[in-house]
């Protein structure tokens, strides 16, 4: 398996949509 | 100068002295996402120069040598906890089965919020965790909580607080969701658990209930829960540096997620050399979530506990790593904020390691970090260096394209290397 941490993960939102059972990635910075 | 395989359009150029994380606070950011039916919070990072648990004394935080270490600890456990999970149930109550390694979560790493429990509201660190289910905290009276800086919850000062009863149902289906070490029933009246990692620290606690609270600093977004599980935690012998507990965002059957009605959180980690991060629970503006680009939960159930996603493949320089898509996808991957470091299985690792390698070439390596980091330079010579981009694709056409603070770990300008690492071979 693979495991992605949360140095590679800093630079963007990570979403977790639950319901929806699907994962996003947006424009992060935290701007 | 630049060597001639790279194209510089797939490349960071970068000053070397701005690879090194700052040692000061430096809060940019103005305003948390906001608007109806969600909440956010402000994330810290729990050795960052933001962090109030490090109380701005350097003497605590530890090495990156010792994050790295705990955070390879925290690898196998969940290595183990998979291994026991691929066990039959019925394998498992045969007298002959014992299993070595314990169900529970080990302390995540890094990032923490802070939220209210009890009423009056007792106000507690906690570390978010995508990795582990269990909410706990540590709680008034413990044996070992000299580790800890931040304050305890008393659960003596709470009018909501309930432990819950050994002989109840709600606790019968918890010990056998999380045995507790070397027991199987009640001890006491209390329903107890028991975490343990594998340095041997652990926690011992039992199970309660009370009111947890949610809050925005302007006070505008609120969000509790009552009566909210939760373990509370009387013996700690691990050190959580300072946080007081974790917040456990899984998708098993005890996490906030499971309990409550938070169908939908996000969240931003800034880097060390940022300010502050922050979740958000609830949904994002329209506007905003156009933006988002998705890839599916891998929902069969083995991987129902996890948030399980799909990587499809790696470039390196703006080049596919030569493995096949269809081999990644065989692959199971888990996205956790509790972790530090990106693991991948030898194969992918080694093809990683040798197309980074490849396109820095020109640059002198330096020592390795632990038995983590066997890719890392000197680059005290340059002023400049070129670092090869890398993406990380995802089912759905989601590319990751990682920043170049991202794609490095630094502990020196001596010392500058490819944060990714090997997964841990079996545990057993």
């Amino acid at each position: 398996s693979i495991l992605l941490g949360n140095v590679q993960q800093r630079g963007y939102e990570v979403h977790y949509d639950v319901a929806g059972r699907r994962l996003g990635f947006g424009p992060g910075n935290c701007n | 100068a630049y060597a001639n395989d790279n194209d510089l359009s797939h490349s960071y150029i970068v000053s070397v002295s701005s690879l090194i994380p700052p040692t000061v606070c430096n809060r940019t950011r103005t305003a948390l996402p906001q608007g109806p039916g969600k909440v956010s919070l402000e994330v810290l990072g729990r050795y960052g120069p933001c962090s109030k648990l490090n109380q701005g004394k350097s003497r605590n935080t530890p090495s990156l040598e010792e994050i790295l270490r705990r955070d390879q600890q925290r690898l196998h456990l969940k290595n183990s906890r998979r291994l026991q999970k691929a066990i039959p149930d019925n394998f498992k109550k045969t007298k002959a089965f014992t299993f070595p390694a314990k169900t529970g979560i080990v302390a995540a790493d890094e990032y923490y919020i802070v939220v209210a429990i009890g009423k009056p509201k007792q106000y507690v660190s906690l570390l978010l965790d995508t990795g582990s289910g269990i909410t706990w905290t540590q709680c008034k009276p413990c044996i070992h909580c000299s580790q800890q800086r931040d304050p305890f919850f008393d659960p003596s000062k709470s009018k909501t607080f309930s432990k819950i009863p050994c002989n109840s149902t709600t606790c019968k289906i918890l010990l056998e969701w999380f045995p507790p070490n070397g027991q199987d029933k009640c001890s006491s009246k209390e329903c107890p658990y028991d975490i343990a990692y594998v340095d041997g620290s652990g926690e011992t606690g039992f199970w309660a209930t009370d009111r947890m609270t949610i809050q925005e600093v302007n006070g505008n977004g609120y969000f509790a829960r009552y009566p909210f599980l939760l373990g509370c935690t009387d013996n700690n012998t691990g050190d959580q540096n300072g946080a007081s507990g974790i917040m456990g965002l899984d998708r098993g059957p005890v996490s906030i997620i499971s309990k409550t009605n938070i169908s939908y959180f996000f969240y931003c980690l800034h880097s060390p050399y940022g300010s502050t991060g922050y979740i958000t629970f609830g949904k994002p503006d329209t506007v905003n979530k156009k933006f988002v680009k998705y890839t599916p939960i891998v929902t069969t159930p083995e991987q129902s506990e996890f948030y399980h996603i799909t990587l499809t493949g790696i470039s390196v320089g703006g080049e596919r790593l030569p493995l096949k898509a269809s081999y990644f996808t065989k692959l199971s991957t888990e996205i956790d904020s509790g972790t530090i470091i990106t693991r991948f299985p030898a194969p992918v690792y080694s093809a990683l390691r040798s197309a980074f390698r490849k396109r820095m070439k020109k640059y002198k390596m330096g020592k390795g970090i632990e038995d983590l980091f066997d890719t890392c330079y000197d680059l005290s010579a340059y002023k400049t260096v070129v670092v090869p981009k890398i993406t990380i694709h995802f089912l759905g056409g989601v590319d990751l394209e990682l920043d170049v603070r991202e794609t490095l770990v630094v502990e020196s300008v001596r010392q500058v290397c490819l944060g990714f690492a090997l997964l841990p071979s079996d545990p057993n």
